[in-house]
């Protein structure tokens, strides 16, 4: 997945 | 989500509450570094630029906005409301945090996880928490003591990022393609800055949760 998609912490 | 990433959240959460109590019902800042919640409204105002467009679930932009406003409203008091503004010491909370905003900006330039302003400005903010909590410690360790409300507010502050630790690791043995080099070091630095701190809050909260925590 995209860095982006991996950033589902806080 | 999983139960050590809830009490991680949960954890940052009580840090909030416990030092807007201490502020706002003790009408004094002393004992807490301003420069260290400025570097966290830096943190979370660059870490949650996200917030507009990547949308992964209610729960973590819910807690984004109330984090940006919380680490907002507490440098706020302290800089410019009385009575706070005159109870925060200058010449002693005065840890030149150009040296960590400096090396973090130049970090999250040259190592982030893709080549986008966004991930360079998110990579920055993950290094510059790590190292956010230092004027805090350099405060108390000038003070020798640490007045009570701030020892807890410090030590749920430092839970928080060792709670995240064991979801990292969970995460890592639970999911197949979960790789996060970056936070997984920031978040072990980070971690690792506490335990001189837990260490003296441990021995001095053994004999009643009420006593200041004296640090040498």
């Amino acid at each position: 997945c995209t860095a982006l998609e991996s950033k589902d912490e806080l | 989500m999983n139960i050590f990433r809830f009490l991680g959240d949960m954890s940052h959460i009580l840090s909030f509450v416990i030092l807007l109590l201490k502020i706002t019902q003790g009408k004094s800042a002393a004992g807490i570094s301003l420069r260290t919640q400025e570097l966290y409204m830096i943190v979370f105002c660059s870490r949650y630029l996200d917030l507009f467009w990547n949308f992964s679930s209610l729960y973590n932009s819910f807690l984004k906005v109330v984090f940006i406003a919380c680490s907002s409203a507490i440098v706020y008091i302290i800089r410019f409301k009385s009575p706070q503004k005159d109870t925060w010491n200058p010449e002693l909370d005065n840890f030149p945090i150009q040296y960590l905003i400096g090396p973090c900006a130049v970090a999250g330039l040259l190592i982030n996880q893709d080549w986008t302003p966004f991930e360079m400005i998110w990579a920055f903010s993950i290094y510059l928490e790590a190292v956010a909590i230092l004027p805090q410690l350099f405060l108390l360790q000038k003070q020798g003591e640490v007045e009570n409300l701030t020892s807890h507010y410090v030590a749920a502050l430092g839970a928080y990022r060792g709670l995240y630790l064991m979801n990292w690791v969970y995460r890592y043995f639970t999911e197949d393609d979960y790789l996060q080099r970056i936070v997984w070091f920031a978040g072990t630095v980070q971690t690792g800055l506490y335990i001189d701190f837990f260490y003296h809050y441990y021995q001095s909260k053994r004999g009643g949760l009420s006593r200041p925590v004296k640090l040498p």
